[in-house]
Protein backbone atom coordinates (compact mmCIF):
# COMPACT_ATOMS: atom_id res chain seq x y z
CA UNK A 1 0.00 0.00 0.00
CA UNK A 2 1.33 3.24 -0.93
CA UNK A 3 0.53 6.41 1.30
CA UNK A 4 1.20 10.05 0.74
CA UNK A 5 1.41 12.51 3.86
CA UNK A 6 0.22 15.81 2.16
CA UNK A 7 -1.05 19.39 3.62
CA UNK A 8 -0.45 22.34 2.06
CA UNK A 9 -0.21 24.05 5.33
CA UNK A 10 3.35 24.40 6.75
CA UNK A 11 4.67 22.69 9.74
CA UNK A 12 2.18 20.41 10.44
CA UNK A 13 3.98 17.27 10.92
CA UNK A 14 3.99 15.65 7.87
CA UNK A 15 7.52 14.89 8.28
CA UNK A 16 7.37 13.77 11.94
CA UNK A 17 4.34 11.75 10.81
CA UNK A 18 6.09 9.99 7.39
CA UNK A 19 8.85 9.11 9.75
CA UNK A 20 7.60 7.86 13.27
CA UNK A 21 4.65 6.36 11.02
CA UNK A 22 7.15 4.40 8.79
CA UNK A 23 9.34 3.63 11.56
CA UNK A 24 6.40 2.07 13.85
CA UNK A 25 5.14 -0.28 10.74
CA UNK A 26 8.80 -1.62 10.20
CA UNK A 27 9.73 -2.25 13.89
CA UNK A 28 6.14 -4.44 13.48
CA UNK A 29 7.89 -6.91 10.69
CA UNK A 30 6.62 -5.07 7.75
CA UNK A 31 8.92 -3.93 5.05
CA UNK A 32 8.62 -0.34 4.74
CA UNK A 33 10.04 2.68 2.00
CA UNK A 34 10.09 6.19 2.89
CA UNK A 35 10.41 8.67 -0.41
CA UNK A 36 11.51 12.02 0.74
CA UNK A 37 10.09 14.51 -2.40
CA UNK A 38 10.76 17.53 -0.13
CA UNK A 39 13.09 19.84 -1.41
CA UNK A 40 13.83 20.89 2.57
CA UNK A 41 15.32 16.88 2.66
CA UNK A 42 13.29 17.14 6.20
CA UNK A 43 12.69 13.57 6.53
CA UNK A 44 16.29 11.97 5.03
CA UNK A 45 18.32 14.42 7.65
CA UNK A 46 15.58 13.06 10.49
CA UNK A 47 16.77 9.90 9.72
CA UNK A 48 20.53 10.89 9.90
CA UNK A 49 21.15 11.06 5.79
CA UNK A 50 22.41 13.83 3.97
CA UNK A 51 23.33 13.65 0.06
CA UNK A 52 26.45 15.31 -0.83
CA UNK A 53 25.74 17.76 -3.77
CA UNK A 54 26.66 15.83 -6.56
CA UNK A 55 24.66 12.76 -5.19
CA UNK A 56 21.26 11.86 -6.85
CA UNK A 57 18.13 11.51 -5.31
CA UNK A 58 14.46 11.89 -5.63
CA UNK A 59 14.97 15.29 -7.73
CA UNK A 60 17.02 12.83 -9.83
CA UNK A 61 14.56 10.52 -10.69
CA UNK A 62 11.33 13.04 -11.20
CA UNK A 63 13.48 14.07 -13.87
CA UNK A 64 14.78 10.75 -15.47
CA UNK A 65 18.27 11.18 -14.51
CA UNK A 66 18.27 8.27 -12.25
CA UNK A 67 16.22 5.76 -11.10
CA UNK A 68 14.59 4.98 -7.38
CA UNK A 69 16.26 1.69 -7.45
CA UNK A 70 19.70 3.07 -7.75
CA UNK A 71 19.24 5.82 -4.28
CA UNK A 72 17.23 3.17 -2.60
CA UNK A 73 19.13 2.81 0.76
CA UNK A 74 18.81 1.25 4.25
CA UNK A 75 18.40 3.26 7.36
CA UNK A 76 19.35 2.58 11.33
CA UNK A 77 15.92 1.24 11.81
CA UNK A 78 15.89 -2.80 10.85
CA UNK A 79 13.21 -2.90 7.76
CA UNK A 80 12.76 1.04 6.94
CA UNK A 81 14.75 1.63 3.40
CA UNK A 82 14.89 5.77 2.69
CA UNK A 83 14.76 7.26 -0.92
CA UNK A 84 16.23 10.44 0.54
CA UNK A 85 15.74 14.19 -1.57
CA UNK A 86 18.69 15.76 -2.79
CA UNK A 87 20.37 18.80 -1.90
CA UNK A 88 19.68 21.13 -4.59
CA UNK A 89 15.76 19.99 -5.03
CA UNK A 90 14.61 23.95 -4.94
CA UNK A 91 14.77 24.08 -8.93
CA UNK A 92 11.90 21.19 -8.78
CA UNK A 93 8.77 22.61 -9.45
CA UNK A 94 9.73 24.58 -12.76
CA UNK A 95 11.79 22.20 -14.46
CA UNK A 96 8.83 19.29 -13.44
CA UNK A 97 6.12 21.94 -15.79
CA UNK A 98 8.41 21.01 -18.45
CA UNK A 99 9.07 17.17 -18.25
CA UNK A 100 6.99 14.81 -20.37
CA UNK A 101 4.00 12.84 -18.52
CA UNK A 102 5.15 15.53 -15.56
CA UNK A 103 2.07 13.87 -13.16
CA UNK A 104 3.33 10.41 -13.50
CA UNK A 105 6.98 10.41 -12.86
CA UNK A 106 6.78 9.21 -9.53
CA UNK A 107 4.45 6.60 -9.86
CA UNK A 108 6.45 5.44 -12.51
CA UNK A 109 9.77 5.43 -10.81
CA UNK A 110 8.20 3.61 -8.34
CA UNK A 111 6.90 1.05 -10.53
CA UNK A 112 10.42 0.10 -11.15
CA UNK A 113 10.74 -0.51 -7.17
CA UNK A 114 7.56 -2.54 -6.97
CA UNK A 115 9.03 -4.91 -9.26
CA UNK A 116 12.89 -5.07 -8.43
CA UNK A 117 13.92 -8.42 -8.21
CA UNK A 118 17.40 -6.64 -6.94
CA UNK A 119 15.11 -5.38 -4.25
CA UNK A 120 12.81 -7.87 -3.89
CA UNK A 121 16.33 -10.43 -3.15
CA UNK A 122 17.64 -8.20 -0.52
CA UNK A 123 14.20 -8.12 1.58
CA UNK A 124 13.75 -11.78 1.22
CA UNK A 125 16.51 -12.43 3.59
CA UNK A 126 13.42 -12.49 5.78
CA UNK A 127 11.45 -15.39 4.72
CA UNK A 128 8.29 -14.05 5.34
CA UNK A 129 9.00 -11.73 2.23
CA UNK A 130 10.44 -14.54 -0.21
CA UNK A 131 8.93 -13.95 -3.74
CA UNK A 132 6.60 -10.99 -2.61
CA UNK A 133 7.43 -7.31 -3.60
CA UNK A 134 10.32 -5.57 -1.96
CA UNK A 135 8.13 -3.57 0.37
CA UNK A 136 4.30 -4.09 2.03
CA UNK A 137 3.92 0.23 2.93
CA UNK A 138 5.43 2.75 0.86
CA UNK A 139 5.06 6.17 2.47
CA UNK A 140 5.83 9.66 0.34
CA UNK A 141 6.47 12.75 2.48
CA UNK A 142 5.51 15.67 0.73
CA UNK A 143 6.64 19.15 0.32
CA UNK A 144 3.59 21.88 2.62
CA UNK A 145 2.48 22.96 -1.42
CA UNK A 146 -0.08 21.81 -3.89
CA UNK A 147 2.38 21.84 -6.76
CA UNK A 148 3.67 19.41 -8.96
CA UNK A 149 5.78 17.58 -6.90
CA UNK A 150 2.68 17.17 -4.11
CA UNK A 151 0.48 16.21 -7.50
CA UNK A 152 3.14 13.86 -8.31
CA UNK A 153 3.12 11.94 -4.84
CA UNK A 154 -1.15 11.87 -4.85
CA UNK A 155 -0.65 10.05 -8.63
CA UNK A 156 1.52 7.75 -7.03
CA UNK A 157 -0.24 7.19 -4.10
CA UNK A 158 -3.62 4.74 -3.30
CA UNK A 159 -3.98 6.19 -0.08
CA UNK A 160 -3.38 10.39 1.36
CA UNK A 161 -2.83 10.75 5.22
CA UNK A 162 -3.32 13.97 6.40
CA UNK A 163 -1.86 15.44 9.08
CA UNK A 164 -4.16 18.97 10.82
CA UNK A 165 -2.09 20.45 13.35
CA UNK A 166 -4.74 21.15 16.33
CA UNK A 167 -4.86 24.96 15.44
CA UNK A 168 -6.85 27.48 13.22
CA UNK A 169 -5.38 27.97 10.15
CA UNK A 170 -4.15 24.35 9.88
CA UNK A 171 -8.37 23.88 9.98
CA UNK A 172 -8.89 26.45 7.35
CA UNK A 173 -6.80 24.76 4.39
CA UNK A 174 -8.42 21.80 4.36
CA UNK A 175 -11.34 22.42 1.79
CA UNK A 176 -8.22 23.93 -0.66
CA UNK A 177 -6.54 20.39 -0.20
CA UNK A 178 -9.16 18.04 -0.22
CA UNK A 179 -10.75 19.99 -3.42
CA UNK A 180 -6.73 18.98 -4.78
CA UNK A 181 -7.39 15.32 -3.55
CA UNK A 182 -10.76 15.02 -5.60
CA UNK A 183 -9.20 16.75 -8.84
CA UNK A 184 -6.32 14.79 -8.65
CA UNK A 185 -8.99 11.42 -8.15
CA UNK A 186 -11.11 12.54 -10.78
CA UNK A 187 -8.40 13.36 -13.72
CA UNK A 188 -5.16 11.36 -12.73
CA UNK A 189 -5.73 9.08 -10.22
CA UNK A 190 -9.05 7.35 -10.17
CA UNK A 191 -7.97 4.76 -7.18
CA UNK A 192 -6.89 7.57 -4.75
CA UNK A 193 -9.24 7.74 -1.57
CA UNK A 194 -7.79 9.44 2.10
CA UNK A 195 -6.94 7.27 4.18
CA UNK A 196 -7.74 9.74 7.50
CA UNK A 197 -7.15 12.98 9.08
CA UNK A 198 -4.65 12.99 12.26
CA UNK A 199 -4.20 15.42 14.81
CA UNK A 200 -1.08 16.51 15.41
CA UNK A 201 0.86 18.81 17.77
CA UNK A 202 -2.44 18.92 20.32
CA UNK A 203 -1.77 20.89 23.72
CA UNK A 204 -4.94 19.14 25.60
CA UNK A 205 -3.90 21.83 28.08
CA UNK A 206 -5.31 24.68 25.57
CA UNK A 207 -8.92 25.24 24.84
CA UNK A 208 -7.44 26.17 21.21
CA UNK A 209 -6.65 22.15 20.99
CA UNK A 210 -9.73 21.09 22.54
CA UNK A 211 -12.24 23.37 20.12
CA UNK A 212 -10.17 22.64 16.73
CA UNK A 213 -10.41 18.54 17.48
CA UNK A 214 -13.95 19.12 18.09
CA UNK A 215 -14.74 20.61 14.66
CA UNK A 216 -12.51 18.32 12.72
CA UNK A 217 -14.14 15.41 14.30
CA UNK A 218 -17.72 17.75 13.60
CA UNK A 219 -16.44 17.97 9.64
CA UNK A 220 -14.86 14.31 9.49
CA UNK A 221 -16.53 12.21 11.66
CA UNK A 222 -15.29 9.18 9.52
CA UNK A 223 -11.80 10.27 7.98
CA UNK A 224 -10.36 11.24 11.21
CA UNK A 225 -8.10 9.03 13.45
CA UNK A 226 -8.46 8.18 16.77
CA UNK A 227 -5.66 8.76 18.20
CA UNK A 228 -4.47 12.08 18.87
CA UNK A 229 -0.67 12.85 18.69
CA UNK A 230 -0.11 15.50 21.24
CA UNK A 231 2.38 18.08 21.84
CA UNK A 232 5.70 16.51 22.98
CA UNK A 233 9.60 17.70 22.67
CA UNK A 234 10.66 14.33 22.46
CA UNK A 235 9.16 14.54 18.74
CA UNK A 236 11.00 17.41 18.39
CA UNK A 237 14.43 16.49 19.55
CA UNK A 238 14.67 13.05 17.96
CA UNK A 239 15.59 14.29 14.49
CA UNK A 240 18.48 16.08 15.52
CA UNK A 241 19.92 12.69 16.91
CA UNK A 242 18.86 11.27 13.54
CA UNK A 243 16.20 8.77 14.78
CA UNK A 244 12.70 8.04 14.75
CA UNK A 245 11.10 8.77 18.36
CA UNK A 246 10.31 4.88 18.93
CA UNK A 247 14.27 4.72 18.87
CA UNK A 248 15.41 7.91 20.45
CA UNK A 249 12.88 7.76 23.08
CA UNK A 250 10.70 4.33 22.92
CA UNK A 251 8.50 5.18 26.02
CA UNK A 252 7.42 8.75 25.33
CA UNK A 253 3.71 9.85 24.69
CA UNK A 254 5.00 10.46 21.17
CA UNK A 255 6.19 7.36 20.58
CA UNK A 256 2.81 5.87 22.30
CA UNK A 257 1.08 7.70 19.89
CA UNK A 258 2.57 6.86 16.94
CA UNK A 259 2.50 3.26 17.44
CA UNK A 260 -1.46 3.45 18.30
CA UNK A 261 -1.75 5.37 14.95
CA UNK A 262 0.75 2.74 13.06
CA UNK A 263 -2.03 0.17 14.48
CA UNK A 264 -5.07 2.11 12.91
CA UNK A 265 -3.76 2.85 9.64
CA UNK A 266 -2.71 -0.85 9.63
CA UNK A 267 -6.24 -1.90 10.43
CA UNK A 268 -7.90 0.28 8.05
CA UNK A 269 -5.94 -1.49 5.30
CA UNK B 1 10.66 50.08 3.43
CA UNK B 2 9.53 46.84 1.83
CA UNK B 3 10.18 43.31 4.18
CA UNK B 4 9.42 40.32 2.53
CA UNK B 5 8.75 37.51 5.64
CA UNK B 6 10.54 34.59 4.23
CA UNK B 7 11.31 31.11 4.91
CA UNK B 8 10.27 27.56 2.62
CA UNK B 9 10.45 25.61 6.14
CA UNK B 10 6.47 25.75 7.28
CA UNK B 11 4.89 26.90 10.24
CA UNK B 12 7.73 28.47 11.39
CA UNK B 13 5.55 32.12 11.72
CA UNK B 14 6.18 33.89 8.91
CA UNK B 15 2.68 35.13 8.83
CA UNK B 16 1.90 35.24 12.66
CA UNK B 17 5.17 37.38 12.35
CA UNK B 18 3.92 39.46 9.27
CA UNK B 19 0.62 40.30 10.79
CA UNK B 20 1.61 41.16 14.06
CA UNK B 21 5.07 43.43 13.13
CA UNK B 22 2.91 45.18 10.79
CA UNK B 23 -0.14 45.54 13.04
CA UNK B 24 2.16 46.85 15.68
CA UNK B 25 3.73 49.40 13.88
CA UNK B 26 0.76 50.99 12.19
CA UNK B 27 -0.66 51.27 16.05
CA UNK B 28 2.25 53.43 16.34
CA UNK B 29 1.42 55.46 13.99
CA UNK B 30 2.45 54.52 10.48
CA UNK B 31 0.96 53.96 7.01
CA UNK B 32 1.00 50.37 6.88
CA UNK B 33 0.51 47.65 3.83
CA UNK B 34 0.53 44.10 4.19
CA UNK B 35 0.50 41.76 1.03
CA UNK B 36 -0.90 37.94 1.09
CA UNK B 37 1.10 36.39 -1.55
CA UNK B 38 0.27 32.67 -0.16
CA UNK B 39 -2.22 30.42 -2.09
CA UNK B 40 -3.06 29.35 1.75
CA UNK B 41 -4.22 33.21 2.33
CA UNK B 42 -3.62 33.32 6.19
CA UNK B 43 -2.89 36.36 6.21
CA UNK B 44 -6.08 37.75 5.24
CA UNK B 45 -8.01 35.43 7.08
CA UNK B 46 -5.86 36.11 10.32
CA UNK B 47 -7.09 39.75 9.79
CA UNK B 48 -10.95 38.27 9.07
CA UNK B 49 -10.94 39.15 5.28
CA UNK B 50 -11.80 36.20 2.92
CA UNK B 51 -12.56 36.87 -0.79
CA UNK B 52 -15.63 35.17 -2.34
CA UNK B 53 -14.36 32.88 -5.38
CA UNK B 54 -14.59 35.37 -8.15
CA UNK B 55 -13.04 38.68 -6.36
CA UNK B 56 -9.98 39.27 -7.32
CA UNK B 57 -6.87 39.22 -5.11
CA UNK B 58 -3.20 38.93 -5.68
CA UNK B 59 -3.20 36.08 -7.48
CA UNK B 60 -4.64 38.58 -10.42
CA UNK B 61 -2.63 41.17 -9.83
CA UNK B 62 0.63 38.92 -10.36
CA UNK B 63 -1.23 37.86 -13.74
CA UNK B 64 -1.96 41.41 -14.62
CA UNK B 65 -5.83 40.76 -14.69
CA UNK B 66 -6.25 43.46 -11.68
CA UNK B 67 -4.52 46.20 -10.24
CA UNK B 68 -2.99 46.30 -6.73
CA UNK B 69 -4.70 49.78 -6.19
CA UNK B 70 -7.61 48.07 -6.33
CA UNK B 71 -7.52 45.27 -4.54
CA UNK B 72 -6.07 46.97 -0.97
CA UNK B 73 -8.40 47.46 1.63
CA UNK B 74 -8.57 48.83 5.54
CA UNK B 75 -8.48 45.99 8.52
CA UNK B 76 -9.42 46.24 11.57
CA UNK B 77 -6.02 48.27 12.54
CA UNK B 78 -6.46 51.92 12.22
CA UNK B 79 -3.67 52.66 9.41
CA UNK B 80 -2.96 49.29 8.57
CA UNK B 81 -4.36 47.86 4.93
CA UNK B 82 -4.23 44.40 3.49
CA UNK B 83 -3.98 43.12 -0.02
CA UNK B 84 -6.12 40.01 0.44
CA UNK B 85 -4.52 36.87 -1.70
CA UNK B 86 -7.55 35.24 -3.66
CA UNK B 87 -8.92 31.73 -2.67
CA UNK B 88 -7.69 29.83 -5.57
CA UNK B 89 -4.20 30.85 -6.24
CA UNK B 90 -3.01 26.99 -5.86
CA UNK B 91 -2.32 27.30 -9.78
CA UNK B 92 -0.32 30.73 -9.45
CA UNK B 93 2.93 28.97 -9.14
CA UNK B 94 2.21 27.38 -12.29
CA UNK B 95 0.90 30.02 -14.63
CA UNK B 96 3.90 32.18 -13.85
CA UNK B 97 6.44 30.02 -15.41
CA UNK B 98 4.80 31.49 -18.40
CA UNK B 99 4.23 34.98 -17.41
CA UNK B 100 6.35 37.46 -18.89
CA UNK B 101 8.66 39.02 -17.04
CA UNK B 102 7.63 36.54 -14.43
CA UNK B 103 10.08 37.40 -11.23
CA UNK B 104 9.08 41.13 -11.48
CA UNK B 105 5.30 41.51 -11.48
CA UNK B 106 4.71 42.43 -7.88
CA UNK B 107 7.74 44.60 -7.75
CA UNK B 108 5.72 46.75 -11.29
CA UNK B 109 2.37 46.09 -8.84
CA UNK B 110 3.83 48.14 -5.57
CA UNK B 111 5.16 50.54 -7.81
CA UNK B 112 1.84 51.47 -9.00
CA UNK B 113 0.71 51.47 -5.56
CA UNK B 114 3.52 53.79 -3.85
CA UNK B 115 2.91 56.35 -6.67
CA UNK B 116 -0.70 55.97 -5.98
CA UNK B 117 -2.34 59.65 -5.52
CA UNK B 118 -5.77 58.08 -5.04
CA UNK B 119 -4.16 56.15 -2.30
CA UNK B 120 -2.09 59.23 -0.90
CA UNK B 121 -5.00 61.28 -0.85
CA UNK B 122 -6.82 58.53 1.72
CA UNK B 123 -3.48 58.16 3.38
CA UNK B 124 -2.89 62.03 3.61
CA UNK B 125 -6.26 62.04 6.02
CA UNK B 126 -3.50 61.98 8.56
CA UNK B 127 -1.83 65.30 8.42
CA UNK B 128 1.35 63.87 8.64
CA UNK B 129 1.44 61.91 5.38
CA UNK B 130 0.24 65.20 3.51
CA UNK B 131 2.35 64.86 -0.17
CA UNK B 132 4.16 61.90 1.03
CA UNK B 133 3.67 57.90 -0.24
CA UNK B 134 0.66 56.34 0.90
CA UNK B 135 2.60 53.29 2.76
CA UNK B 136 6.08 53.94 4.82
CA UNK B 137 5.65 50.30 5.33
CA UNK B 138 4.74 47.20 3.66
CA UNK B 139 5.06 43.89 4.64
CA UNK B 140 4.95 40.48 1.78
CA UNK B 141 3.53 37.11 3.67
CA UNK B 142 5.23 34.33 1.36
CA UNK B 143 4.19 30.54 0.52
CA UNK B 144 6.23 28.00 2.13
CA UNK B 145 9.06 27.68 -0.95
CA UNK B 146 11.53 28.98 -2.63
CA UNK B 147 9.34 29.13 -5.81
CA UNK B 148 8.27 31.68 -7.81
CA UNK B 149 5.70 33.44 -5.72
CA UNK B 150 8.75 34.11 -3.03
CA UNK B 151 10.85 35.15 -5.84
CA UNK B 152 8.48 37.49 -6.57
CA UNK B 153 8.17 39.01 -3.36
CA UNK B 154 12.16 38.91 -3.10
CA UNK B 155 12.46 41.37 -5.74
CA UNK B 156 9.78 43.49 -4.88
CA UNK B 157 11.43 44.28 -1.23
CA UNK B 158 14.44 46.03 0.20
CA UNK B 159 14.76 43.69 2.74
CA UNK B 160 14.11 40.15 4.19
CA UNK B 161 12.94 39.30 8.04
CA UNK B 162 13.31 35.44 8.42
CA UNK B 163 11.57 33.70 10.94
CA UNK B 164 12.79 30.58 12.42
CA UNK B 165 11.30 28.54 14.79
CA UNK B 166 13.19 27.38 17.70
CA UNK B 167 13.32 23.73 16.72
CA UNK B 168 15.90 21.44 14.72
CA UNK B 169 14.16 21.03 11.00
CA UNK B 170 13.63 24.84 10.95
CA UNK B 171 17.80 25.89 11.64
CA UNK B 172 18.12 23.26 8.51
CA UNK B 173 16.77 24.82 5.92
CA UNK B 174 18.92 28.57 6.49
CA UNK B 175 21.43 27.36 3.87
CA UNK B 176 19.11 26.99 1.07
CA UNK B 177 17.41 30.16 1.82
CA UNK B 178 20.14 32.29 2.61
CA UNK B 179 21.67 30.98 -0.95
CA UNK B 180 17.90 31.59 -2.60
CA UNK B 181 18.45 35.52 -1.38
CA UNK B 182 21.96 35.65 -2.99
CA UNK B 183 20.96 34.43 -5.92
CA UNK B 184 18.03 36.48 -5.97
CA UNK B 185 20.05 39.52 -4.80
CA UNK B 186 22.61 38.79 -7.86
CA UNK B 187 20.85 38.06 -10.43
CA UNK B 188 17.62 40.40 -10.12
CA UNK B 189 17.42 42.77 -7.21
CA UNK B 190 21.18 43.74 -6.24
CA UNK B 191 18.96 46.09 -2.82
CA UNK B 192 17.92 43.02 -1.35
CA UNK B 193 19.45 42.73 2.13
CA UNK B 194 18.65 40.44 4.69
CA UNK B 195 17.16 42.74 7.83
CA UNK B 196 17.54 40.01 10.09
CA UNK B 197 16.36 36.53 11.66
CA UNK B 198 13.72 36.51 14.37
CA UNK B 199 13.59 33.47 17.10
CA UNK B 200 9.76 32.20 17.04
CA UNK B 201 7.64 29.63 19.14
CA UNK B 202 10.67 29.39 21.86
CA UNK B 203 9.15 27.00 24.68
CA UNK B 204 12.09 28.10 27.06
CA UNK B 205 11.45 25.52 29.41
CA UNK B 206 12.82 22.77 26.31
CA UNK B 207 16.46 22.59 26.34
CA UNK B 208 15.57 22.37 22.55
CA UNK B 209 14.85 25.60 22.07
CA UNK B 210 18.15 27.19 24.18
CA UNK B 211 20.25 24.96 21.98
CA UNK B 212 18.69 26.14 18.70
CA UNK B 213 18.69 29.97 19.86
CA UNK B 214 22.26 29.54 20.83
CA UNK B 215 23.50 27.78 17.26
CA UNK B 216 21.59 30.41 15.42
CA UNK B 217 22.78 33.47 17.27
CA UNK B 218 26.87 31.72 16.51
CA UNK B 219 26.34 31.60 13.03
CA UNK B 220 24.43 35.05 12.71
CA UNK B 221 25.27 36.68 15.48
CA UNK B 222 24.92 40.62 13.95
CA UNK B 223 21.70 38.96 11.98
CA UNK B 224 19.75 37.73 14.69
CA UNK B 225 17.19 40.23 16.36
CA UNK B 226 17.68 40.50 20.37
CA UNK B 227 13.74 40.00 20.66
CA UNK B 228 13.11 36.00 20.59
CA UNK B 229 8.73 35.36 20.28
CA UNK B 230 7.84 32.86 23.05
CA UNK B 231 5.50 30.32 22.12
CA UNK B 232 2.32 31.82 23.28
CA UNK B 233 -1.16 30.54 22.99
CA UNK B 234 -2.50 33.39 22.84
CA UNK B 235 -0.93 34.34 19.42
CA UNK B 236 -2.57 30.70 18.11
CA UNK B 237 -5.86 31.66 19.15
CA UNK B 238 -5.90 35.33 17.80
CA UNK B 239 -6.47 34.61 14.20
CA UNK B 240 -9.54 32.73 14.68
CA UNK B 241 -10.92 36.05 16.07
CA UNK B 242 -9.44 37.68 13.05
CA UNK B 243 -7.05 40.16 14.83
CA UNK B 244 -3.61 40.99 15.59
CA UNK B 245 -2.53 39.99 19.04
CA UNK B 246 -2.32 43.28 20.37
CA UNK B 247 -5.85 44.03 19.61
CA UNK B 248 -6.91 40.21 20.81
CA UNK B 249 -4.61 40.20 24.29
CA UNK B 250 -2.20 43.88 24.55
CA UNK B 251 -0.90 42.45 28.04
CA UNK B 252 -0.02 38.87 27.00
CA UNK B 253 3.55 37.64 26.01
CA UNK B 254 3.20 37.70 22.61
CA UNK B 255 2.37 41.60 22.23
CA UNK B 256 5.26 42.64 24.44
CA UNK B 257 7.89 40.29 22.03
CA UNK B 258 6.26 41.89 18.71
CA UNK B 259 6.49 45.08 20.48
CA UNK B 260 9.35 44.65 21.34
CA UNK B 261 10.28 43.49 17.67
CA UNK B 262 8.89 46.27 16.07
CA UNK B 263 11.00 48.52 17.57
CA UNK B 264 13.77 46.86 16.74
CA UNK B 265 12.85 46.33 12.92
CA UNK B 266 12.18 50.27 13.25
CA UNK B 267 15.76 50.77 14.67
CA UNK B 268 17.87 48.79 11.59
CA UNK B 269 16.23 51.14 9.32
N1 LIG C 1 3.66 16.20 18.20
C1 LIG C 1 4.68 17.05 18.18
N2 LIG C 1 5.10 17.62 19.32
C2 LIG C 1 6.12 18.52 19.32
N3 LIG C 1 6.78 18.91 18.23
C3 LIG C 1 6.41 18.38 17.05
C4 LIG C 1 5.36 17.41 16.94
N4 LIG C 1 5.24 17.05 15.65
C5 LIG C 1 6.16 17.77 14.97
N5 LIG C 1 6.88 18.55 15.80
C6 LIG C 1 7.91 19.53 15.46
O1 LIG C 1 7.24 20.63 14.83
C7 LIG C 1 7.96 21.08 13.70
C8 LIG C 1 7.10 20.89 12.45
O2 LIG C 1 6.88 19.52 12.18
P1 LIG C 1 7.25 18.87 10.75
O3 LIG C 1 8.51 19.44 10.27
O4 LIG C 1 7.13 17.41 10.86
O5 LIG C 1 6.03 19.46 9.91
P2 LIG C 1 5.87 19.43 8.31
O6 LIG C 1 4.42 19.49 8.04
O7 LIG C 1 6.61 18.30 7.76
O8 LIG C 1 6.58 20.81 7.91
P3 LIG C 1 6.81 21.32 6.40
O9 LIG C 1 5.49 21.90 6.00
O10 LIG C 1 7.90 22.36 6.51
O11 LIG C 1 7.21 20.14 5.59
C9 LIG C 1 9.24 20.29 13.66
O12 LIG C 1 10.23 21.04 14.32
C10 LIG C 1 8.91 19.02 14.44
O13 LIG C 1 10.02 18.47 15.07
N1 LIG D 1 4.87 32.36 19.12
C1 LIG D 1 3.86 31.53 18.89
N2 LIG D 1 3.31 30.85 19.89
C2 LIG D 1 2.31 29.96 19.68
N3 LIG D 1 1.79 29.69 18.48
C3 LIG D 1 2.30 30.33 17.42
C4 LIG D 1 3.34 31.30 17.55
N4 LIG D 1 3.63 31.78 16.31
C5 LIG D 1 2.80 31.15 15.46
N5 LIG D 1 1.99 30.29 16.12
C6 LIG D 1 1.01 29.35 15.55
O1 LIG D 1 1.78 28.33 14.90
C7 LIG D 1 1.21 28.01 13.63
C8 LIG D 1 2.21 28.32 12.53
O2 LIG D 1 2.43 29.71 12.44
P1 LIG D 1 2.24 30.49 11.06
O3 LIG D 1 1.04 29.98 10.36
O4 LIG D 1 2.33 31.93 11.35
O5 LIG D 1 3.56 30.00 10.32
P2 LIG D 1 3.91 30.18 8.77
O6 LIG D 1 5.38 30.12 8.67
O7 LIG D 1 3.23 31.37 8.24
O8 LIG D 1 3.26 28.85 8.14
P3 LIG D 1 3.21 28.50 6.56
O9 LIG D 1 4.58 27.95 6.28
O10 LIG D 1 2.13 27.46 6.43
O11 LIG D 1 2.91 29.76 5.84
C9 LIG D 1 -0.08 28.80 13.53
O12 LIG D 1 -1.14 27.98 13.98
C10 LIG D 1 0.14 29.98 14.47
O13 LIG D 1 -1.06 30.46 15.00
MG1 LIG E 1 8.05 18.33 6.22
MG1 LIG F 1 1.99 31.50 6.54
Amino acid sequence: MIYALANQKGGVGKTTTAINLAATIAQAGERVLLIDSDPQANASTGLGVRLAPDEPGVFEVLLGESDLVGIVRPTEVPGLDLAPSSSHMAGAEVMLTRADKREFRLRAAIAQVTSSAALASRAAGKPENAGGPPYSYIFIDCPPSLGLITVNALVAAQQVIVPVQAEYYALEGMTQLLGTVEAVKARLNPDLTVSGLVLTMADLRTNLAGQVEAEVRRHFPELTYKTVVPRNVRLAEAPSHGLPVSLFDPTCAGSDAYFDLAKEVIERG
